[in-house]
């Protein structure tokens, strides 16, 4: 309550008129970056607790540790570009149904998107502009940005893709096809000691 | 081409490809297009639902006014006042280099107007808009002339002097150019005294021929018709004196020692006011209005199958 409570503060001070036309001294601007900052940090634990509590109720999913990109303004994401597999939740805050383009920025050069239902979903890597990748506090790796459309979001609810870089998941079949490969492979000499083994 | 991308056919990326402006460049979907001139890299036309409409698209910016303040006709540019030296905005850069990116979902063409201004134009597939994302900043200053940078569009609109905006939110306003409703306004200051709020739109129409240009806006901005079938939206501002209204400081605002960047999209319709598909254009603007007000919120983590599942 109290992370909520000071949000609604940090947006009542941002209903001032010199934080609406920006007819405040520069002092005051970055004070009020500052406030929104670490408003918006602390509502986004709020914001996790709550999206956790609408997915699944197994104790897997409600541990998500959800991120926001609150630096996409730049095409920057610390969680995507140094993620080669991750999962993008998106909420929609309203009461009809609507599909949005989801962008987000990459550093490797192939995806794949898959929905809940582990289907492929159509996706797009576009680069991201020079004159973004040229700016000097930019400190990112990503070069291009994941476009694909989250179909039909329900209302005021959750859809989830995960994207996978694809030699990751090449990678990643390769690993399980030995696997499975080595499983069989166990099951041909049965042996309960192989039951009790971490493998 | 340095990025490899045209050999990756992995995400759709099959069809991307980077050319000069050569030829003529089309983008878009079934729905609507946006054709750009080879000639000179700039926004030749819209086509909405099979109709072809001119619009132009350039960035221009206005000189702000450096005074000492001492009386009214000496006041700065500034924070709260909006005075250009001249009512002629000077364009930013008369030729374009462009850069084009097609591909499953999307098509783009990115734009480099100079070392200080550059856009990207796209179209998403099934949407009936054109997005323009454009980039501006650091305003140089080294000439000492404080800038107020504005994106353009012109069409061969026969607009009537009417262009509409909303503001603050309240419902879309007519507003008259060089007109105040109340009294015979004898206007000084003719581009600061027609510009106005632009809180999420603002439009122009050729009652005439039935058409309309609509730009959508990410943030509040100020905006204006300067001239019949125009449409102009202040996109940036750096300027170089206080205005004496009570900031005390000039609107020079830097990042890491550097001028600000701007960074933001205008969502652009252009076609026939009764729209398409018994869904007229008004009716597009504001669902796409309230998807930009109440855009989904993305959250990213690290997961399995089974928790996306």
């Amino acid at each position: 309550q109290a992370k909520i409570v000071g949000m609604m503060e940090a947006m009542g001070i941002m209903q001032h008129h010199d934080a609406i036309t920006g007819t405040e001294k520069q002092a005051v601007a970055d004070d009020y970056a500052r406030i929104l900052s670490e408003r918006m940090s602390g509502c986004g634990d709020v914001t996790r607790k709550a999206i956790n509590n609408l997915l699944s109720d197994s104790d897997e999913a409600s541990n998500l540790e959800l991120k926001s990109c609150l630096l996409l303004n730049i095409s920057l994401c610390e969680e995507t570009e140094s993620s080669e597999d991750f999962l993008v939740t998106i909420y929609n805050p309203i009461s009809h149904v609507v599909s949005q383009y989801v962008r987000l920025p990459v550093s490797g050069d192939s995806y794949t998107v898959t929905d809940y239902n582990d289907e492929e979903t159509p996706s797009q890597l576009v680069p991201i502009p020079d004159s973004i990748l040229n700016i000097a506090y930019r400190n990112s790796s990503a070069r291009n940005e994941i476009v694909f459309q989250a179909s039909n979001l329900p209302p005021l609810g959750l859809a989830t893709y995960r994207v996978t870089l694809a030699a990751n998941k090449l990678q990643g079949r390769l690993s399980r096809d030995l696997e499975e490969s080595e499983e069989s492979s166990e099951d041909d000499h049965s042996d309960d000691s192989f039951e009790e083994t971490d493998g | 081409n340095d990025r490899g991308l045209e050999e990756d056919n992995d995400n759709g990326g099959e069809e991307l490809e980077k050319v000069e402006a050569e030829g003529d460049i089309t983008i878009g979907n079934d729905l609507i297009s946006v054709s750009i001139d080879g000639s000179n890299g700039r926004v030749k036309s819209i086509t909405n639902n099979g109709l072809e409409i001119p619009v132009q698209q350039e960035f221009l910016y206005y000189e702000g006014v450096q005074g000492n303040n001492a009386e009214v006709l000496n006041r700065s540019s500034g924070a709260y006042i909006f005075r250009p030296i001249s009512s002629e905005p000077i364009s930013i850069s008369e030729t374009v280099s462009t850069s084009v990116h097609k591909g499953v979902l999307v098509e783009e063409v990115h734009q480099v107007f100079n070392d200080w201004v550059s856009q990207v134009i796209r179209v998403y597939k099934g949407e009936t808009h054109v997005e323009f994302e454009w980039l501006v900043g650091p305003i140089p200053i080294s000439d000492n002339v404080g800038k107020e940078p504005i994106t353009r569009f012109t069409t061969n609109f026969e607009s009537e002097e009417l262009f509409y905006t909303d503001s603050n939110g309240r419902e879309l306003l007519e507003r008259r150019r060089d007109y105040r409703p109340t009294w015979t306004a004898n206007l000084t200051e003719p581009v600061s005294g027609n510009y106005y709020p632009v809180t999420s739109k603002i439009l122009i129409r050729d009652q005439n021929q039935g058409l309309e240009l609509a730009v959508l806006n990410d943030r509040s901005q100020g905006g204006s018709s300067m001239k019949d079938g125009q449409v102009e939206i202040m996109v940036h501002r750096r300027l170089l004196s206080d205005d004496a209204k009570g900031v005390g400081e000039a609107l020079n605002e830097t990042a890491y020692g550097e001028g600000l960047l701007a960074r933001g999209r205008h969502f652009v319709f252009a076609g026939e006011i009764a729209g398409s598909n018994n869904v007229s254009l008004a009716a597009q603007e504001r669902l796409l209005a309230q998807r930009i007000l109440l855009a989904p919120w993305v959250f990213i983590s690290r997961g399995s199958a089974a928790q996306t599942r």
